[in-house]
């Protein structure tokens, strides 16, 4: 089947974006927060928040800059939130 | 910071395995080190034991790792994780044994990424600023430098408190090469306009020749995205200095590093073969510029920006007298000052011959 580089480098991009925000920037759940949290912080409000950390542009969304950052070698202790 | 951190100052660690990268003896060191940088700034202590349950619990494990409920992901990205102080897991530390750790800047500097994953383990979380230890992304320094910035020694002083030792045993700051010790030497030189700028590690000194002032910074001040232990760098006809490291150079204009930098050094026409630039100089009489790397140089020529033919040439043959590996090279008033070890050669390219030799710290006015 012909292959679409740029597609399966998108999709690579993308998945590395959701898995790069879940381990370091997914928000704790709340020990007070009684039900379920009505509105989990979006994709974009989490890359914002990454953006701000690392002094980036905070856009919301995956630029360039960010994915070279996202795929610097690092520490697996979550940027925010309690890390236990 | 997770307070309340540990409530006792005497703590055990055991290195529960070994990874086989290195030889135990430079893992044990490694990890003994990464103890000592905090102990020097704290009142903590830190034992090794070899049996038992010890309060930070050290090991290499790869992908899901025992019962730790976080997962290694292979080689790269993630290389270690720490939990903070506490029972069970509390201030155990992990290292991805699918990373290559090592004792030196290749691979992962593993008494670099120990004394950052042992901040963890003490009670610290990630800092944003980049020239903190605690910055989650890896970057290597010379393990001659004092890791800590004043942003790390701050958090952990916040926890635990000062070292009980006189204050002069404590760095405040992150210390430094001393310029006007007898053996100093420097990774790179260039100009800057009417400066002369010499780096070294994460640090640049500015020399403005004329009144004799010296002034010291972190390189990260001035160019946040360069890295530390810069091999090589060089001032152009275009008023750009172009920095070099391993085989990516950066292109610098005044603050900013220009758009699609770092690039690779054979998109300037270097064979794949030359992985390094050991120093450049640009000569300003002739918009030639001189890479140096091991015995050999190569001539680029700036105007029409490619690589001259017939080169590489041996070094001595077109620089007699300078036979040592060339750790940096400027041009001054039209004299090259070629630096190697605490020495440097002043060199008149016009006669083709050293003129004198001198210290590589005579700029500084020691």
């Amino acid at each position: 089947l012909p292959t679409h580089p740029e597609k399966d480098n998108k999709d690579n991009d993308e998945k590395l974006v959701q898995d790069y925000l879940n381990k370091f920037y997914a928000v704790e759940p709340d020990p007070n927060q009684l039900g379920w949290k009505l509105n989990p912080e979006s994709t974009s409000e989490k890359l914002q928040k990454m953006q701000q950390f690392f002094g980036l542009k905070v856009t919301g969304k995956p630029d360039s800059e960010t994915l070279k950052m996202m795929k610097k070698p690092r520490c697996g202790v979550p940027d925010v939130g309690l890390y236990g | 910071v997770t307070l309340p951190g540990w409530k006792k100052s005497k703590l055990t660690y055991r290195i529960v395995n070994h990874t086989p990268d290195m030889s135990k003896e430079d893992v044990d060191k490694a990890i003994q080190k990464a103890f000592k940088v905090w102990s020097t700034v704290t009142p903590l202590i830190f034992t090794r034991i070899h049996e038992g349950i010890a309060d930070i619990m050290i090991a290499f494990g790869t992908k899901a790792h025992g019962r730790c409920p976080r997962y290694f992901d292979g080689p790269l990205g993630v290389l270690a994780h720490a939990f903070p102080p506490g029972n069970g897991f509390g201030g155990d530390v992990h290292f991805d044994e699918d990373e290559d750790w090592t004792t030196g800047s290749a691979g992962f500097n593993l008494f670099l990424v120990a004394a950052h994953e042992i901040g963890h383990a003490l009670g610290l979380s990630h800092s944003n600023d980049q020239r903190a230890l605690m910055f989650p992304n890896y970057a290597y320094v010379s393990p001659s430098e004092f890791p800590l910035s004043p942003d790390d020694i701050s958090g952990i002083q916040s926890i635990y408190g000062s070292s009980p030792n006189a204050p002069d045993k404590r760095p405040a700051t992150p210390t430094s090469p001393k310029t006007c010790g007898s053996q100093v030497s420097f990774n790179a030189v260039t100009t800057l306009r009417r400066e002369v700028i010499f780096l070294k590690g994460r640090h640049l000194w500015r020399v403005y020749p004329d009144n004799s002032e010296v002034e010291r910074e972190l390189i990260s001040t001035f160019w946040p995205t360069l890295p530390p232990g810069i091999e090589a760098v060089y001032e152009n006809m275009k008023d750009q200095i172009l920095f070099f490291k391993g085989n990516k150079f950066w292109v610098i204009s005044g603050y900013q590093v220009l758009l699609g930098y770092p690039k690779n050094i054979n998109t300037l026409g270097f064979p794949k073969g030359v992985k390094k630039i050991d120093a450049a100089v640009c000569n300003k009489n002739t918009g030639k510029t001189d890479f140096f790397t091991g015995d050999k140089y190569w001539r680029f020529d700036e105007n029409s920006q490619s690589m001259e033919k017939g080169y590489p040439r041996q070094i001595v043959h077109d620089f007699p007298g300078i036979s040592k590996k060339v750790d940096a090279v400027f041009q001054q008033k039209g004299l090259f000052y070629f630096f190697h070890g605490s020495k440097q050669w002043e060199f008149d390219p016009t006669a083709k011959k050293v003129v004198r030799e001198i210290n590589s710290n005579s700029w500084f006015n020691c």
